[in-house]
């Protein structure tokens, strides 16, 4: 029965980063189950996986993501607000606090599908920047228009400020149906928009970030 | 004594013919559910660290990337004190993998880490 090991005896050693994210993140097993992420932002996430791993896991080589980290951060639950009318604005909150600092910044992204197509009509979707003490409010442009599926729009100047980086990011999603009304209000609460931090751990035993493969411009 | 060893040069070159028991990569498929990390790593559903096993030949071949140090102390092993153990199997070279997880907060990471799978052995 030795009295339990204080921790100021235990060696320094810095744990793993794996055997550290297994201690510092990993969810208390009680219970718990990787069900809990679901929906859209699981599937983006499992799309992106494939498109970097193969089914073991090795990185496909020139097609790296171009880090080490992609942390997905869905927004806090704000209470859904009720259509009025054709209109849809829903208040998004995303927090970033409690980043670790080994992980730094490369670029931020929210991903939403700026068209939904619904039984007789089609959602039209945009996200606003609401305007905070530092940073005028504006409408956010996606790198790319896909007709259909997720659009990325660029928030990494939104997220560094002069201080340091910021402590959360406030959008608005905003949605106009287009065509004829629906029996029922359509479920956009479904597919909330979310945000993707691309970060580099610069932890040991993280693999270095590949430089990101060079993009043909069209 | 370089007599003895040519002498005995036979039985060395046999050796070299790469016994089952000589330090290899071999495989091990492990499962996150065997890891009891399942319940937040949900990629990749297979991993495959393998491990380095077997005994380090007494003349390493040079495909075994082994330092002079161990050749070294297999001679001394072999010539001059057998409590000196042969070098031992380790890895030599890695890949990593990348892992898709949840975290406590329900937000989704994907990490990139290395030195996750062993491709090669050495002796040292």
């Amino acid at each position: 029965n030795q009295s339990p090991l204080s921790p100021g005896s235990l060696p320094a050693i810095p744990a793993l980063p794996l055997l550290q994210a297994l201690q510092l993140r990993a969810p208390g097993s009680q219970g718990w189950r990787a069900g809990s992420a679901s929906g859209h932002p699981l599937r983006y996430m499992l799309n992106l996986y494939r498109r970097a791993a193969d089914h073991e896991g090795r990185p496909r080589h020139g097609r790296s993501l171009g880090t080490n980290t992609v942390r997905l951060v869905q927004a806090s639950s704000h209470r859904d607000q009720p259509w009025a009318g054709r209109w849809y604005v829903q208040p998004l909150t995303y927090h970033l606090e409690g980043q670790p600092e080994a992980e730094h910044l490369l670029r931020a992204t929210v991903v939403y599908l700026p068209s939904l197509l619904l039984a007789h009509s089609r959602l039209l979707c945009a996200l606003e920047l609401v305007a905070t003490g530092e940073a005028p409010g504006l409408l956010l442009n996606p790198a790319t228009r896909p007709r259909h599926g997720w659009a990325e729009a660029d928030v990494t100047p939104y997220l560094v400020l002069g201080n340091g980086s910021v402590g959360s990011l406030v959008l608005r999603h905003v949605c106009v149906r287009a065509g004829r009304a629906e029996g029922h209000d359509a479920p956009v609460a479904l597919s909330h928009p979310f945000l993707l931090l691309y970060l580099n751990d610069t932890r040991a035993g993280l693999a270095p970030p590949v430089a990101e493969p060079r993009r043909h411009r069209r | 004594d370089t007599g003895t060893l040519a002498y005995d040069l036979p039985s060395y070159l046999r050796e070299q013919g790469g016994d089952k028991s000589d330090c290899s990569l071999r495989p091990f498929p492990v499962s996150f559910a065997q890891l009891g990390w399942d319940h937040w790593i949900i990629a990749p559903h297979r991993y495959n660290p393998r491990y380095c096993k077997g005994a380090c030949p007494r003349l390493l071949r040079y495909d075994y990337h082994a330092p002079n140090h161990a050749v070294v102390q297999s001679f001394v092993h072999q010539l001059v004190d057998a409590n000196v153990p042969r070098p031992s199997c380790v890895p030599y070279r890695y890949s990593p993998i990348s892992v898709l997880m949840i975290e406590r907060d329900g937000g989704i990471l994907y990490k990139e880490y290395e030195n996750m799978i062993a491709e090669s052995c050495t002796c040292r």
